[in-house]
């Protein structure tokens, strides 16, 4: 063991608590700078937006395109009939016995239910619906649903979580400029007097 | 405003901090969307390769109506032989317009899997910002409560209590020396201080405060 004097104990306590009083002014510096990215990626994600609203639009002018050439042909849906049902009846059984294997394969969950429903499926499905594309057709259009819904969330999601922040981020603690506290200073002197003669230090706290 | 109470009277810092906890945390709840939900499954785009992740995009749409097995049709000949059927001969405008959807086809695939990535780089951009609450509320729980501690009398931040080199009983390392603080409210808080840096080091203090503060923080989070 080793004596310490009261006077050293003391000079410590002085000097350990400057060293407290820097870390909490790197705080308050930390809670800004976290305040300046959150409002940069909050910018971020308004252009990402706007690139998205873009590319929305040229998505829905290609989906158009492919609707209404998908209509023009179905006026000919007679034409070749005969050739293309002849090919469906061949393509049905390998069709199913692929998709069955993949699903025993991948799927590993309910393969007779599937089964029977992939049968019926063909069964009811055109060779001419094939022959267009229609399953690719229908992929897009259900993306396309998906896409809207998962952006509405999104969108709704961070509408109200930017208000939010938009308030938050009004106060005067996120706007105001932190005095330099580095000529340290007991707290007990600046409480030994009226507030009002200090009240930047006060705000630093 | 910062300044609701009248000059005189001590400040109430918690009453002051809490409405920002509470925007902090509601801002936070409402940017965590379940992106593991089912809103959020990409939707297929492509043939699929075994073991690819999307492959489960592929079985979700086989047990939803089986269309997701029109994608295996390369792999029969006779699906392809129906996709190269050539009716011109009957119709020749059918040949024009058929091509006309295949090229319209691959263009609107094309565009639905990139706003598909932009879709991502979005979610990306929210769940950054919801991190970034998180560091917020971390990091301003701990100025608020400090700013609520120090307004005590007659306190100093840190209080050293004790100085003591290492004793036999110690779990101390030999020749360090063992610092005893009170840091704000805290109970007292022993610290471990290596041989190499003598008490007459400025260093000495620091590192007492910065493991005093460490610990703090931490029994804080706890």
């Amino acid at each position: 063991d080793q004596e310490v004097s009261s006077k050293e104990l003391q000079e410590m306590s002085t000097q350990g608590s400057k060293y407290i009083n820097k870390e909490i002014q790197n705080a308050v510096n930390g809670v800004k700078e976290i305040k300046s990215l959150i409002v940069k990626t909050n910018e971020e994600r308004k252009s990402l937006l706007h690139t998205l609203e873009e590319a929305k639009k040229q998505k829905e002018d290609a989906l158009n395109e492919t609707r209404d050439s998908e209509t023009k042909l179905k006026a000919f849906s007679g034409v070749c009939n005969e050739t293309m049902m002849a090919l469906w009846e061949e393509c049905k059984p390998c069709l199913k016995q692929t998709c069955m294997k993949f699903y025993a394969r991948v799927c590993r969950s309910g393969s007779g239910l599937v089964g029977r429903q992939l049968e019926e499926f063909l069964n009811q499905s055109s060779p001419f619906y094939f022959w267009m594309n229609g399953d690719r057709i229908d992929s897009l259009l259900e993306s396309d649903r998906q896409q809207a819904h998962m952006l509405d969330i999104m969108q709704d999601h961070f509408g109200q979580a930017s208000s939010i922040m938009d308030e938050l981020f009004r106060d005067k603690f996120f706007t105001r400029e932190f005095p330099d506290i580095s000529h340290y200073q007991p707290f007990s002197l600046l409480h030994r007097r009226p507030h009002m003669f200090f009240p930047k230090s006060r705000f630093a706290r | 405003s910062l300044l609701p109470y009248a000059p005189f009277e001590p400040l109430n810092f918690q009453d002051m901090f809490q409405p920002f906890f509470d925007m902090i945390r509601q801002a936070q709840q409402a940017i965590d969307v379940n992106f593991h939900g089912p809103a959020f499954q990409h939707p297929p785009m492509d043939f699929i390769k075994e073991g690819d992740e999307d492959n489960r995009a592929v079985c979700r749409e086989i047990r939803h109506n089986s269309t997701g097995c029109l994608k295996m049709k390369d792999q029969c000949e006779k699906c392809q032989e129906i996709l190269s059927v050539d009716c011109s001969a009957s119709s020749p405008s059918q040949a024009q317009l058929r091509q006309e959807l295949n090229d319209s086809l691959r263009i609107a695939e094309k565009l639905t899997k990139k706003y598909n990535e932009l879709l991502q780089s979005y979610q990306w951009k929210m769940l950054n910002t919801s991190a970034l609450l998180e560091q917020l509320n971390e990091q301003f729980s701990w100025v608020s409560r400090l700013a609520n501690l120090t307004q005590d009398e007659d306190h100093y931040y840190l209080q050293v209590i004790t100085v003591t080199s290492r004793t036999s009983d110690s779990d101390a390392p030999s020749g360090a020396t063992e610092v005893s603080v009170k840091l704000f409210d805290s109970d007292p808080i022993t610290v471990s201080v290596p041989e190499e840096v003598s008490r007459n080091n400025p260093q000495f203090i620091e590192t007492v405060a910065e493991k005093a503060l460490q610990e703090y923080r931490k029994k804080n989070r706890e």
